[in-house]
């Protein structure tokens, strides 16, 4: 399994609808400061189901919805899809590849889908944890969070691990 | 330890200690449990020393050698139980030039199994990717991307 | 505000914003008092706006705005009140290399007043300086030092 | 006024006497990751009397002396010296040069020094705080620390600014 494709429209600092498209090794992300390069891993740990405001840097659900510059107005609706290639059948869906989206409306109103259609988050949840692609995991390492695990206190690392088992 | 935990926390520890002599040139870096006959209670404690050197605690490595030790392990984890995907947000801001060699080639080999998506400003860590995107901000403040290659990049 | 702070106050408010605006090409940033009635007790808040940009609140900012306008408030404190030494360990990790130029400039302009002792891994910071020493660390855990020239460094 | 000369003695990483000769412009310091650069940064802010083992990275207060490594024993004590060019009267002491320095032994026991006798630590934070070089000040940016500022309380802020006025 692998990430094959991330569109996203109306998160953070992009207000049209962007894509990536991604092959299986390494893809590098660069550009200057404040471009949006952090962004775009928000994206995908949101799509995977993050809550913490504290991890996404908001403060409220919607804080994610972009919200307007000086030469562009505010948008009413944030929406990532991800497409993931499970030709190996990583996932246990008998689909060779799995679309999983999230949305968020101003009145901080949530969507979330699979393959097109609406889901809860648990299932979505419920669904990943069976890939190892969980949000909360190892898998996505914020800007200056990398040494995080050496100050977490030694429970905390406990439930680093668990996951891996 | 028989639990599947335990057989987890067995290979995480060796392959922690690995990744960590191979990026430090030797010295040592282990796990441990903070109740070893309470297996499913235990809290996990991390211990690194740098060659030649006697560490106290973890607050008395440097900047560097800090983003080193939480690579090994994040790469450890990543070797015991490969995930589909990982995102990499300027893991090596801290990191000199040999470091980000040594990181860059414990990833090329990672990558064999996993996918990477890693943001970076160190040209040496763009010069391991397959494949580059661009992000730009215009004066209107909305990003924009393009799919670069490496020529493309400022030298 | 006719206290010493208050003029205090309004040239570092005053610095702040030409820092900011020179750094970002543009925007604006000042600083504000929790209780303007009260001047004697009140807070500063601060805001920071990039060109283009609506910035609702600091935590919006990227990780190189963030060390951007954080360094723009330390310039301005030091033109409105030159400490006679600074010393910056690695302020400009998160910068990419148009910040550091534009960092590296005013750096060089305060520093005719202000000596700086500054620690980086990046080389157009290092060739800002008027003299540079290298630290090294041997097998046997202990620091060395060495006076260098822009020349001994590894390109 | 600048600072002239470091002198380290069995702080942090430093076992042997290591002198630094600076100029008034900027210096630079380079090195491997954990060579001991930043402990330099410690070293001066140590001298100009600072207290905080967060600033420090240490738990106690003999924790700044060098603890021995693989190939060599630990020492008994730690000593800073700065030695700061007063042509210009910064200071208002009638002194072309003044020493500062500051020792810690096993026993956590401190000393302070100002050219050479014993002072109180008092003594040393009233003078430098005349001459703007107060060790909590803005002038000292450690690692990792620069954007501190921007998640500081404002009353936290309040008392950089107090110590411009
Ligand atoms: N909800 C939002 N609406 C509009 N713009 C937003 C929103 N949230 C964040 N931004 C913009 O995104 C920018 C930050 O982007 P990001 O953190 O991805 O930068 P970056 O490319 O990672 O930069 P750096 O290299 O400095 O880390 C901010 O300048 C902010 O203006
Ligand atoms: N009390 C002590 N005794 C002996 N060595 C010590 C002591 N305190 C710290 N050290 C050593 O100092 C090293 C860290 O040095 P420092 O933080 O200055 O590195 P640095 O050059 O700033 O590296 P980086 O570029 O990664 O930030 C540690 O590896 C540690 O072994
Ligand atoms: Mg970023
Ligand atoms: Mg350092």
């Amino acid at each position: 399994m692998y990430l094959k494709k991330l569109s996203i429209q109306g998160f953070k600092s992009f207000p049209n609808r962007t894509t990536f498209d991604f092959g299986p090794g390494i893809t590098s992300v660069v550009g200057p400061n404040g471009s949006g390069k952090s962004n775009v891993s928000d994206a995908i740990r949101w799509v995977l189901g993050e809550q913490s405001s504290r991890l996404l840097r908001t403060k409220k659900s919607e804080d994610v919805i972009f919200s307007g510059t000086g030469s562009r107005a505010a948008v009413g609706m944030a929406e990532v899809i991800i497409t993931l290639d499970n030709e190996d059948r990583w996932l246990p869906l008998d689909f060779g590849e799995v679309e999983v989206g999230r949305r968020v409306y101003r009145n901080g109103e949530s969507e979330y889908l699979m393959n097109g259609s609406r889901v809860r988050l648990r299932d979505v949840v419920d669904l990943l944890m069976k890939g190892d692609v969980g949000q909360n995991s190892y898998a996505i390492m914020g800007q200056g969070l990398v040494d995080e695990v050496l100050s977490m206190s030694p429970d905390e690392r406990r439930s680093l691990l668990d996951e891996a088992a | 330890i028989h639990t599947r935990f335990g057989a987890t926390y067995e290979k995480v520890n060796q392959a922690f200690g690995e990744y960590f002599s191979a990026f430090f040139g030797g010295g040592q870096a282990h796990l441990a449990l903070t109740n070893p006959d309470n297996v499913a209670e235990a809290g996990i404690e991390m211990e690194a020393q740098p060659p030649g050197k006697r560490i106290a605690s973890l607050n008395m490595l440097s900047g560097g050698e800090r983003s080193l030790t939480a690579v090994a392990l994040l790469f450890a984890l990543l070797t015991v139980n490969p995930a589909p995907f990982c995102v990499l947000d300027e893991v090596d801001a801290a990191l000199d030039e040999a470091n980000v060699g040594r990181f860059t080639s414990a990833l090329e080999a990672l990558s064999q199994k996993t996918q990477f998506l890693v943001i970076t400003h160190n040209r040496r860590t763009v010069e391991a990717a397959d494949s580059i995107y661009g992000v730009s901000m215009g004066r209107d403040g909305v990003s924009k991307v393009l799919s670069l290659r490496l020529a493309d990049l400022p030298r």
